[in-house]
């Protein structure tokens, strides 16, 4: 799966990925 | 908690010892969220239990391009109750332990 990275100026790392596939389905 | 739209779990299992534990946030409900949301991803990222503040990391999301600056209170809040829940959590394991 697709991650990307986002890492903020005061050092925090964000890591995108997709929604967990079992919450999707529970919409 | 309240039903913000946003949902926000736990990224890893918590041993109730770590300070920083791992979360995992996502918008479950757009039409919530005041700004346009570009992200359809989880965002993973690590949370200091014991210095760090939920609306400090909000306001960070913001800024990195997540979220609209309209909805850092909703995005703030969302992490708070979560926060709060391990923590609860975490209490309760400790006094069951004594």
């Amino acid at each position: 799966s697709a991650t990307a990275q986002v890492v903020h100026s005061a050092g925090r790392r964000f890591i995108v990925s997709p929604v967990p596939e079992a919450r999707l389905k529970e919409q | 908690a309240e039903d913000t739209g946003v949902r926000v779990e736990l990224a890893e299992e918590d041993d109730g010892k770590k300070a920083s534990i791992a979360l995992k946030l996502w918008v479950e409900d757009h039409k919530k969220l005041k700004g346009k949301y570009k992200e359809s991803g989880a965002i993973e990222f690590t949370f200091d239990l014991e210095k760090e503040v939920p609306e400090v990391v909000a306001q960070e999301m913001v800024e990195s391009g997540f979220f609209h600056e309209s909805d850092a209170k909703t995005v703030g809040k969302s992490i708070r109750d979560r926060v709060a829940l391990i923590k609860w959590r975490r209490e309760r394991t400790v006094s069951a332990a004594v």
